[in-house]
């Protein structure tokens, strides 16, 4: 453990609450893509079996069960409790069209053949992408509120703060993992775009709009 | 050196 690993797992943690306790408080999803949030249950589940198998330490396990946890509280808000607020007609991603190349992708280039390491390997590179869905459905309606844009920023300085971490690791340690390395980096350039839109816009006070 | 199948990370 490392300062910028904990400050990843702390922006990662700040990003779900934020979620959550905007769909609680304003009692509506709106904005808020379902599909991103069932590939980010599918992530954690499929990543975090290990909880079963493997124990690292007790910060571990209960991140993983609140990861869990969370992702399923906020697919619950989102289909069941607050059904009538979610913007299903704007959250039209295919994700077919992530699932499929992930599961290649995993079942191809892993450390290991075997089930777990497997899933562990399709979480990781699904995860990389998962933010798609959500990405498209605010480029899709142009704009998005400030508090689903804080949201996005914290989820995305998460795995940045993590390539530190890596950096920081393999210097230390003598440690990498390129697997988790790479699709960590390709996660952290997909929110490049927004990170830009969120310092020139958001930080000084306009709403996130795309240029029409 | 730690094994890369550790997953000691979230």
């Amino acid at each position: 453990m490392n300062v910028f690993r904990l400050a990843g797992d702390m922006s990662h943690l700040l990003a779900i609450i934020i979620l959550l306790l905007k769909i609680w408080k304003t009692r509506s999803c709106a904005g808020i893509s379902g599909r991103s949030q069932l590939l980010f249950a599918l992530t954690y589940t499929a990543r975090y079996l290990d909880l079963v198998t493997n124990w690292v330490s007790l910060y571990n396990t209960v991140m993983k069960v609140f990861f869990i946890a969370t992702s399923y509280a906020t697919i619950y808000l989102m289909y069941l409790k607050f059904k009538a607020t979610y913007d299903s007609n704007h959250d039209t991603f295919r994700v077919e069209f992530l699932l499929l190349p992930v599961t290649i992708l995993a079942l191809v280039l892993n450390h290991e053949f075997s089930f777990m390491e497997i899933l562990w390997t399709f979480s990781i590179y699904l995860e990389a992408v998962a933010i798609l869905p959500q990405l498209f459905m605010v480029s899709k309606t142009g704009e998005a509120e400030s508090i689903t844009s804080h949201y996005l920023f914290a989820l995305g300085s998460y795995r940045l703060l993590y390539i530190f971490n890596w950096i920081w690791r393999y210097y230390t340690e003598e440690y990498y993992d390129l697997i988790a390395i790479i699709a960590g980096v390709v996660q952290t350039v997909l929110y490049c775009d927004f990170f830009y839109l969120y310092f020139t816009k958001v930080l000084k006070g306009k709403k996130l709009q795309l240029p029409a | 050196r730690q094994n890369e199948l550790d997953h000691d990370e979230l």
